[in-house]
């Protein structure tokens, strides 16, 4: 563990509960993508799934349950709690224009042609694109919430500490992971333009408001 | 390309 990922690691947590409690807290899940959502819950089922085969540590295991019960439990409140708040009008990105491709992908290149490998590939190159229908949706309805904002740049940085913390790895560890990397600085950059616009408003107290 | 490890990350 080095202080990259488990910064990283943190701002993953605290996006997370910056959702649940903007949608707690407003009871209204206005401006979330839940086909995000649903990807997200895809890709921690597939990337966990070694959760109960393979102790690394207290840590790792509490995170991963974590990630796992409140992706879900984020899924409930959008589809059914709070469903009648939810757009799907405007939450119509195909998600199976990522999954296809990202499927594929993942059994043509990963590290080994094995089940468990081959799934946890599709994991990562799945997470590297699963939050493109929020983007989506937040260019359809061309503003956002601030508090999904600082969903988004929380969510956002996670990966980008990661990155921080292969490079950091690859030199004090001689760790090196391609397509974690690769698709890790994929993700990174899909965020890019929204952390310019985070960066540009959010942090002067204004809204987010794309030229619809 | 990578290091054979153990997946020790979220």
């Amino acid at each position: 563990m080095n202080i990259f990922r488990l910064c990283g690691d943190m701002s993953h947590l605290a996006a997370i509960i910056i959702l649940l409690l903007k949608m707690w807290k407003t009871r209204s899940v206005a401006g979330i993508s839940g086909k995000s959502q649903i990807l997200f819950a895809t890709v921690f089922t597939a990337r966990y799934l070694d959760l109960f085969t393979s102790f690394i540590s207290i840590y790792n295991t509490c995170m991963k349950v974590f990630f796992i019960g409140t992706v879900y439990f984020t899924i409930y409140l959008i589809y059914m709690k709070f469903k009648a708040t939810y757009d799907s009008n405007h939450d119509s990105f195909r998600v199976e224009f990522l999954i296809v491709p990202v499927g594929g992908l993942a059994f043509l290149v990963n590290h080994e042609f094995a089940p468990l490998e081959i799934i946890w590939t599709f994991s990562i190159y799945l997470e590297s694109v699963a939050i493109l229908p929020q983007l989506f949706m937040i260019s359809k309805t061309g503003e956002a919430e601030t508090i999904t904002s600082h969903y988004l740049f929380a969510l956002g940085s996670y990966r980008a500490l990661y990155l921080c913390n292969w490079i950091y790895r690859y030199y004090a560890e001689g760790f090196f992971d391609l397509i974690a990397v690769v698709a890790g600085v994929v993700q990174t950059i899909l965020y890019c333009d929204f952390f310019y616009l985070y960066i540009t408003k959010v942090m002067k107290g204004k809204k987010i408001s794309l030229p619809a | 390309l990578s290091v054979a490890y153990k997946k020790d990350e979220l």
